[in-house]
């Protein structure tokens, strides 16, 4: 009784999970550079960073 | 910040934080979030507001749903009237990490489940109770919406634990609000085509026909229970196709809001925050330096998939029992997490008062005088289907949506009125 609803061509293929994340990103008109924050480099020029290893470092915004 | 101070506030005046969390339990993680006090006082509760996706980031919500300002066409910021520091001490976490702001230097750190999404937030929080310990006593509530419906029980659960358990500092959790969330899918997935029956999106015989889909559904979601893993992938697979028969029906609809159409491929326009976030000054006054900002991460996004068919509803029953409240609210015209599918999982659930939350009138949630949904309520039990609202309710109804908080947080979402044969839910 599944004939026709799995084998439906209009339905997604085997990369729908990455379709679909493409998708919810497109549709709020979001183009962020990168697909996550994974960096493998000196972070520069952060002031928040530059307070060394403590735990948690927060700073007041004007 | 280039804040544009209508309002008569002093910056000076301003408890505006943005800060970096390093993980405990990580390879080289840090979490990045913004905190803002209460507008009015401190010791309004501390409520901390999750996003979905999974993979979105914290200031989708903050600059176009609850947050204390709303970005201009020209890039400047607006005070938000109905902002939610208004009435709490509000915080916003780029989580997972690898969102947002918030980075690793390891791939190791990508979160794929709700154990390590919950022990970073209770990690965090332990350490930002530390470095504000003047809030430490203040109420606490978790808040958010969609995919967050994974992520606040399990926060919830998590921060219960450690308080009983004695770990750490206390966080002194009252409650849990889930907007338009994904909690239950075996019972949301097969709610679809119902939704979008009732709602005219589909017909009798296209309902006919996608209810085929449903007991493979139920039998995939079965098999992956609460922390299966290959039987998840596939009941994420098999319940979609659920999803995207009825959207092949829809044609451009927008399924966050079923009244509005998908312009081309665009149903919202949120372009603006990443601008924003991405000039010179304001990444200097955030003190982010060159990391980038992730507006939504694919990579995270795809990293939650074994996550997703999984039912976060099973742990809170035991937060209820120990008085913990919990409020469903959902915009009903939101098709991906309808109220429908919501109000289900939540009156099915099993807890010692399900019966007479069952049978509890459904009340008029009153805002101004005007009825702004319909709200049921047992014990720390309560849900409310939110009228002329969507996926995003702090956008639509942002009134509303204020006052529930409020309202809620301080235990007035349902009051008697003085004529005692009428119940409503108002101040």
């Amino acid at each position: 009784s599944f004939a026709g609803i799995f084998d439906d061509p209009r339905l997604p293929p085997s990369d729908f999970p990455s379709a679909q994340a493409e998708k919810l990103i497109r549709e709020l008109n979001l183009f962020p550079k990168s697909d996550t924050n994974i960096i493998h480099r000196n972070i520069q020029n952060s002031s928040l960073l530059a307070a060394g290893e403590k735990k948690i470092v927060e700073r007041r915004l004007r | 910040f280039p804040l544009f101070d209508d309002s008569g506030v002093s910056l000076e005046e301003l408890g505006h934080h943005a800060g970096y969390y390093k993980i405990e339990h990580s390879h080289a993680a840090r979490l990045f979030y913004f905190f803002f006090e209460s507008r009015n006082r401190k010791s309004d509760p501390v409520v901390i507001w999750l996003t979905g996706g999974p993979g979105c980031s914290s200031e989708l919500a903050m600059f176009y749903e609850n947050g204390p300002f709303k970005i201009t066409k020209n890039l400047s910021l607006v005070w938000n009237e109905y902002g939610w520091d208004k009435v709490s001490n509000l915080l916003y976490v780029d989580q997972p990490v690898g969102t947002g702001f918030s980075y690793s230097s390891d791939r190791q750190d990508i979160r794929h489940d709700e154990n390590g999404v919950s022990n970073d937030l209770y990690d965090l929080l332990q350490t930002f109770f530390d470095e504000h310990p003047d809030l430490v006593e203040n109420d606490f509530f978790i808040t958010g919406e969609s995919y967050a419906g994974h992520y606040i029980p399990a926060l919830a659960s998590r921060i219960h634990q450690g308080n009983k358990a004695k770990e750490g500092t206390h966080i002194n959790l009252k409650g849990f609000a889930i907007g338009n969330g994904l909690t239950d899918p075996a019972i949301q997935y097969k709610t679809y085509p119902d939704y979008a029956l009732d709602m005219g999106i589909i017909t009798k015989s296209q309902h006919r026909r996608i209810n085929l889909l449903v007991p493979p559904c139920e039998l995939a979601i079965g098999a992956c229970g609460t922390d299966g893993t290959l039987s998840c992938m596939t009941s994420y697979y098999v319940c979609n196709a659920i999803f995207t028969s009825i959207m092949l029906h829809a044609g451009d609809m927008n399924h966050y809001d079923i009244r509005k159409k998908c312009e081309g491929s665009l149903c919202y326009d949120f372009s603006n925050m990443e601008k924003f976030l991405n000039q010179q000054s304001v990444r200097e006054a955030l003190g982010v330096g060159d990391i980038e900002f992730v507006s939504c991460s694919p990579t995270v996004y795809k990293a939650m998939l074994v996550d997703w068919m999984r039912n976060s509803e099973v742990g809170i029953p035991a937060l209820l029992e120990d008085g913990i409240k919990m409020l469903v609210y959902a915009g009903e015209y939101d098709l991906i997490c309808n109220w429908l599918g919501n109000s289900r999982w939540v009156h099915a659930m099993q807890w010692s008062g399900k019966e007479e939350f069952v049978a509890s009138p459904k009340v008029p949630f009153l805002v101004d005088g005007s009825e702004a949904g319909l709200l049921k309520r047992h014990g720390p039990l309560s849900f409310l289907k939110v009228h002329d609202a969507g996926h995003m309710v702090p956008m639509d109804q942002p009134k509303a949506a204020l006052e529930m908080l409020k309202r809620w947080t301080r235990g007035t979402l349902y009051e008697k009125s003085s004529n005692p044969q009428i119940l409503v839910a108002d101040m």
